[in-house]
């Protein structure tokens, strides 16, 4: 896989990014 | 109707980054987020380069969308 800065995979960062958008969508009343 | 569910929550997200409706997200407007989202500086910065595909710094709903479906699906959809 390759890696990006922090030691974690582009794959993983944008996977982060929008389940983060995700529930700050599905989490704010 | 599922499509259509996917493409309004890309409308979504991506109007939560261009934040002043322009049309196309910055790096800028990837940087505003810090705080908003359980993210870094520097992941913020990843995902915008990951999703910036042609690398133009300029981040379109085309590519905002493909990025999405890269998460959803697996796989990027050109």
């Amino acid at each position: 896989d390759p890696t990006v800065k922090g030691g974690q995979t582009s794959e993983g960062v944008l996977a982060n990014f929008f389940n983060s958008l995700l529930s700050k969508k599905t989490g704010s009343p | 109707a599922r499509r259509a569910a996917v493409l309004e929550k890309t409308q979504e997200f991506f109007q939560t980054c261009d934040i002043e409706d322009k049309g196309f997200i910055t790096r800028r407007d990837m940087q505003r987020l810090y705080g908003e989202l359980p993210l870094s500086a520097d992941e913020l910065e990843n995902v915008f380069d990951t999703l910036d595909a042609d690398g133009n710094g300029y981040l379109t709903l085309e590519e905002f969308s493909s990025g999405f479906s890269e998460f959803l699906f697996g796989r990027r959809i050109t």
